[in-house]
């Protein structure tokens, strides 16, 4: 969109391009154009440049509105988190960054390994305790998820800890077992303390397309999901199907990450991420 | 769904012989529609209703169909045409052993697909060995001798103090030396613009000449997929693609895009995460499934 090109079809069409190509989808990309349309009826928008600004207002307006920080409340001991989302995403990778913000903060720390399918998950969630010099609450390959996860509260219950974050294996939503089993781990933390998890983080990948929103409906209907981190925005894809998301689902985005080291982990700005979208 | 959609559309259109630009306009609109819901990349799609047009207006209605249905089915074909009407199978090398090079973004299933392929290989008896050459990712060759050990198969696995160039040129070694017909490489998760690792990539492939380079792409990929699958291409010219994740419900559009914009056909795809074998790719199964 050239600075200050008089708007047409043509312009409009490019647009729509730059919209579906970040990932906004058909119908958020619908309702925008639609509004653009009217504003350019009655004679509001001039050029190209006004027309973007307007766009990335809009968005920026939308995810502003669906935008939270990771807060914790510090009366409350353990603190803790629980990590879903589908397979792949970026879950225990997150886990750490967050372990590792809150060890920036001087917050002790425990992890649990609660993914106790995949291939090597534990020493995975287990090398990244190492490097941050967080205790990783385990129990062998192949065992019961909630069995860890109720070790995990009673862990850092008894260790004093300020934080718990606990991992869970990732799942496809449509498998309707594994999205049962999730719901009992939620369920266990919950019983072994009252009110937790206190925070529920889906992990959404930012590569993701029209996938993202049927992921979310399916997380937000099996687990109280208080917040959403997107990952991988270091790479190509735009992530705009995030504000699809947070609309349709009313949760709020906290976190995005930018990278595979523990500290590539970022608050999520609207306003930045607006802009990002149209680069 | 989409059948429904062009129902709708042609029913003001009754006892129509012949499709023309202006009845198949809408139906191409809601097919534009479809198409794009499903993630095929915004500029596929333009092609794709392009070609799609020109096959449609003129052509006759066949006796037993509406031309809503026509319409599906000129776009069927079509989809199956760019998909590749049968499935390519994994080439072999004229000597062993053959290689097998995976590559892919972080968490596209690469790994995993490793074993699954290495099951399917070492089913048929022919001696495989699987390598370790992601030294980056924490536990990443803990989770392939895990792996390995699941489908039987011997992981090579010098460890993480090692280049991943030497590791694979070592393995493919080893693999001459002791008689196996496959090795397949398990490479680390990357983006495709990361220059230096892009260029590791270049020098795995220049080292061992692997008979495939496949990339796995995750079902559920949007729009960035034409970027990623490109970059690959342009700098590995891979030889087919892995679909992972395709037991969930992702349509996949991404599957037409990458043949679109690489020419390079999906040759398995993923349907678990336990380690059974990979699927062969159905073109018709995925046009279908693309169109919702
Ligand atoms: N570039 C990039 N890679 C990331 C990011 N977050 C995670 N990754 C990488 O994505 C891959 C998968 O990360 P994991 O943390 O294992 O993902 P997961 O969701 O726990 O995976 P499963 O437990 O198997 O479902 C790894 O290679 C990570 O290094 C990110 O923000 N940017
Ligand atoms: N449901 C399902 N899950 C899959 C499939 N293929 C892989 N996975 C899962 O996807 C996640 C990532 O798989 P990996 O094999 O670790 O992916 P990767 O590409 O090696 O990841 P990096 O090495 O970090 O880049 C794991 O949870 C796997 O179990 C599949 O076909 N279906
Ligand atoms: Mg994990
Ligand atoms: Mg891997």
């Amino acid at each position: 969109l050239s600075g200050h090109q008089t708007i047409n079809e043509d312009v409009l069409d490019e647009i729509e391009e730059l919209m579906i190509l970040s990932d906004l989808g058909v119908e958020t990309t619908r309702i925008i154009i639609d509004g653009l349309r009217e504003k350019l009826a009655r004679k509001e928008l001039h050029d190209a440049e006004i027309v973007r600004n307007y766009i990335r207002s809009e968005i920026e307006r939308i995810l502003a509105g669906h935008t939270a920080q990771l807060v914790r409340d510090k009366s409350v001991r353990p603190w803790i988190i629980m990590i879903v989302g589908v397979n792949g995403v970026g879950k225990t990778t997150t886990i750490a960054k967050i372990a590792r913000r809150y060890r920036e903060e001087g917050c002790s720390v425990l992890l649990a390994a609660g993914d106790t399918f995949r291939a090597g998950a534990i020493e995975q969630l287990k090398e990244w305790g190492r490097r941050l010099e967080v205790d990783v609450i385990a129990h062998d390959e192949g065992a019961d998820p909630s069995a860890v996860a109720w070790d995990a509260v009673a862990a850092a219950k008894s260790r004093d800890a300020d934080i718990l974050i606990i991992d869970t294996a990732g799942r496809l939503h449509t498998k309707t077992n594994l999205m049962e089993e999730l719901k009992k781990v939620q369920r266990v933390i919950g019983k072994n303390m009252t009110g937790a998890p206190h925070e529920i983080l889906l992990v959404l990948d930012a590569t993701t397309g029209q996938n993202a929103v049927l992921q979310a409906r399916e997380f937000c209907q099996t687990v109280d999901v208080s917040g959403i981190c997107l990952t991988k925005l270091d790479g190509t894809a735009k992530g705009g199907i995030i504000v699809s998301v947070v609309q349709e689902l009313n949760i709020p985005i906290k976190l995005i990450g930018i990278g595979e080291r523990m500290d590539d982990l970022r608050d999520f700005v609207a306003e930045s991420f607006s802009r990002a979208l149209f680069d | 769904n989409l059948s429904d959609r062009l129902q709708g559309v042609f029913k003001k259109l009754r006892g129509q012989a012949r499709l023309t630009e202006s009845n198949i306009s809408d139906a191409l609109r809601e097919v534009r529609i479809a198409l794009l819901e499903a993630d095929v990349n915004f500029r596929v799609v333009k092609q794709f209703i392009n070609r799609v047009s020109e096959r449609s207006v003129g052509a006759d209605v066949l006796k037993s169909l509406t031309p809503g249905q026509q319409v599906i089915k000129i776009v069927h074909q079509e989809l199956i045409n760019l998909m590749g009407r049968t499935a390519e199978p994994l080439t072999r090398a004229p000597a062993p052993p053959t290689v097998y090079m995976l590559v892919g973004l972080q968490g596209s299933g690469k790994t995993t697909s490793c074993g699954k392929l290495a099951r399917m290989i070492a089913g048929e008896k022919r001696k495989t060995l699987l390598v370790a050459a992601d030294i980056y990712r924490p536990a990443a060759i803990d989770q392939l001798k895990t792996i390995g050990k699941q489908v039987g198969v011997e992981v090579y696995a010098p460890g993480a103090e090692y280049d991943p160039v030497d590791i694979c040129r070592d393995a493919v070694s080893k693999g001459k030396a002791e008689l196996f017909d496959t090795v397949i490489l398990d490479t680390a998760g990357r983006l495709h613009i990361d220059t230096a690792l892009m260029d590791e990539l270049k020098n795995i492939r220049k080292a061992v000449n692997p008979q495939e380079i496949l990339l796995v792409a995750d079902a559920m990929t949007g729009q960035d997929a034409v970027n990623i699958a490109m970059t690959f291409n342009t700098d590995l010219d891979i030889s087919g693609v892995i679909l992972t994740k395709l037991d969930g419900d992702a349509r996949g559009g991404a599957a037409l895009s990458i043949k679109s914009a690489t020419g390079k056909p999906v040759k398995l795809v993923g349907m678990g995460e336990k380690l059974t074998p990979l699927e062969p790719f159905h073109p018709d199964r995925m046009a279908s499934r693309i169109l919702g």
